[in-house]
């Protein structure tokens, strides 16, 4: 693993002052190597080398740790930094309800967050309605209203487009008098363009308090342009890592975080409704090193 | 889209750069470079696209049908891939060509998985047999192939749930609905299920690896498709799974639609990685 490959290169080290830059530079290298193999993009890799390399020049050797020990903080520390150092809730809107909308590629897990999220609100003491705002896959909005009756949360799924779902729920939420507005929406590719338009037109006429995109943990190198894509249509307010469960590393999330500079709320550890926790970076970061 | 071009002269870097970011992972890209180092040529494209074909084992593609019906196929996979979409993809083929097509709903733990394919059957004229929610998955697989045998259905297709390889209880239940397929068959030299078939998702990173591998080892997998090769990923793991694998991608999702379903050649999905 990276810590052993690390020690080799760094047990060279003893008696100096300062890491070496010929040493830092093998050490780089390592990391490149590590960071290619948690699915962390190609030029995020790139980036992120170089702004670990200004932190790691010029160190003192510490005399209580390992170099490489101490490489690996450095390294560990830049992570961190980078994706977010501590887990930011969800904005609420001045005048209810808070209108939450959830978009991402297929088979991301949309509808099971929509209903881990109403859980968590439900559980904060707010009341909240689900909007199966999906009329494409067969049996989503289904899908949605079985999950809602299983948390005891209203499902809104009436409608004969998209848009006019959303909008008679928005509707239906103030007569029930719900706080929270939480919408499902069909899968896309971030290349389907009338699906894209579709997004900024509910935008548009919803107005969301906040637009997260549902993202696998799982994904490769193209979490970069799945995030850049949906964050430049729709101007992203949060990102949520889903299958984190999953023996993936993860370094996905790295990849979004860089490009977007949007914060990462939420991770799903499970198929459960339970199953979803608020993101803390320390330990993505640690399952990226690997 | 690849910014390599005829004539054009490319850096190690831009080449490397565009072969990770199809997902080929590490391993792959340096046995391609190493190999590309030792060819001289203009055109690094039409190279490229050379060795990476080259990279391919002989493997057979085709599907495997039973001599005596059913053809009993099985569909695993993790979370979201797309296995019930691909079920109907396949059935709707397989019916096109005048076949008698049965559906195991032995997905009895998600939400609305009955449902959703239900709907899929009616759309494409499959007959489907299922439980209750929350029952016996391998009960509704056992159920369904006495329907299969009895009906003279000449395709059977299990969907199953979605789970994560690293789930050491929904391996085993995944073992146990395949054994069951091979109960009433202990004559026939060719035993059910004739096909495992594993759903892979093009954009997931090289978790698909540890998938295949995975899967693999428990059930014997003997067919992949890659799904959602719409998109902008490539899955390009799958070059890496066959050749330390063995496992053939047999077919590609290319969209939501019943005939979004291609059949895999080595040689077209080279091209698409340049497109
Ligand atoms: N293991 C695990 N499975 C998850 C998680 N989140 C969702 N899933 C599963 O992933 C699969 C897809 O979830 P869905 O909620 O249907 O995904 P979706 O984004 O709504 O899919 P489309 O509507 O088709 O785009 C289901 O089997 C879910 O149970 C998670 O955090 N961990
Ligand atoms: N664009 C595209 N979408 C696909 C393709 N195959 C499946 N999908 C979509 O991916 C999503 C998930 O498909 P499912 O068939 O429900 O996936 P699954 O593996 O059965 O999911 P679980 O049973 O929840 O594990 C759906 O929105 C499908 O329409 C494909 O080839 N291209
Ligand atoms: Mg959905
Ligand atoms: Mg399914």
């Amino acid at each position: 693993n990276l810590r052993t490959r690390l020690s080799k290169i760094f047990k060279k080290l003893k008696g100096e002052a300062f890491l070496s830059e010929k040493n830092i530079e093998e050490a780089l290298k390592e990391v490149r190597i590590a960071l290619l193999e948690a699915d962390v993009n190609y030029r995020v890799v790139r980036e992120f080398l170089t702004l670990t390399r200004e932190k790691a020049l010029g160190k003192r050797v510490l005399n209580s740790v390992s170099p490489a020990q101490q490489f690996i903080k450095i390294v560990h520390e830049e992570l961190v930094k980078i994706l977010g150092e501590q887990a930011t809730g969800l904005l609420t809107a001045p005048v209810p309800p808070s209108i939450y909308m959830l978009v991402g590629i297929q088979g991301s897990g949309k509808t099971t967050t929509c209903a881990k999220l109403g859980l968590i609100l439900k559980n904060k003491g707010r009341k909240v309605l689900l909007a199966a705002t999906d009329t494409q896959r067969p049996a989503a909005r289904e899908q949605l209203k079985m999950l809602g009756e299983k948390i005891g949360v209203p499902t809104f799924t009436e409608g004969r487009t998209p848009l006019e779902i959303a909008l008679s729920a928005l509707k239906t939420s103030r007569k029930l008098g719900c706080n929270v507005v939480l919408l499902d929406t069909q899968g896309r590719l971030q290349v389907e363009e009338e699906l894209m338009k579709e997004l900024e037109v509910m935008r548009d006429r919803i107005k969301p308090t906040e637009i997260l995109l549902v993202a696998d943990a799982m994904t490769g190198q193209e979490a970069v342009n799945i995030a850049s894509t949906f964050n430049e249509r729709l101007s992203l307010d949060g990102i949520i890592l889903t299958k984190v469960d999953s023996d993936a590393r993860g370094g996905a999330a790295l990849s979004m975080r860089m490009v977007t500079g949007c914060p990462i709320k939420f991770i799903g550890t499970g198929e459960k409704i339970q199953d979803m926790e608020a993101f803390y970076p320390d330990r993505i970061a640690s399952r990226i090193l690997g | 889209s690849s910014r390599l071009g005829k004539g054009k002269d490319h850096s190690w870097e831009e080449i490397e750069e565009m072969l990770i970011q199809s997902d080929m992972g590490i391993q792959t890209v340096d046995i391609l470079i190493e190999k590309l180092k030792k060819r001289k040529g203009a055109n690094i494209q039409e190279i490229l696209k050379e060795e990476i074909l080259a990279l391919f084992p002989p493997l057979n593609r085709e599907p495997i049908i039973s001599p005596s019906p059913p053809t009993v196929i099985l569909m695993v996979g993790v979370n979201g891939v797309g296995k019930t979409t691909t079920i109907g993809k396949l059935a709707s083929s397989f019916i096109k060509e005048g076949k008698k097509v049965l559906l195991s709903a032995s997905d009895t733990y998600r939400a609305a998985a009955i449902e959703q394919l239900g709907l899929i059957a009616r759309t494409v004229g499959a007959d489907m047999v299922k439980h209750q929610y929350g029952a016996d998955p391998t009960a509704v697989t056992f159920d369904a192939l006495q329907s299969a045998l009895a009906r003279k259905y000449d395709f059977l297709i299990i969907d199953t749930a979605g789970r994560m390889h690293s789930d050491k209880n929904l391996m085993e239940e995944l073992k146990k609905i395949k054994r069951v397929l091979s109960t009433k068959f202990n004559y026939s030299p060719l035993l059910p299920p004739q096909e495992v078939i594993m759903v892979l998702d093009a954009h997931v990173g090289q978790n698909s690896f540890q998938q295949a591998h995975v899967f693999h080892k428990a059930l014997n997998v003997t067919g992949i498709v890659l799904t959602k090769l719409d998109g902008t990923a490539k899955g390009g793991i799958i070059l890496q799974i066959e050749r330390e694998l063995e496992i053939p991608v047999k077919w590609v999702g290319v969209g939501e639609k019943w005939d979004d379903l291609v059949k895999f050649s080595p040689r077209d999905y080279v091209e698409s990685i340049f497109l």
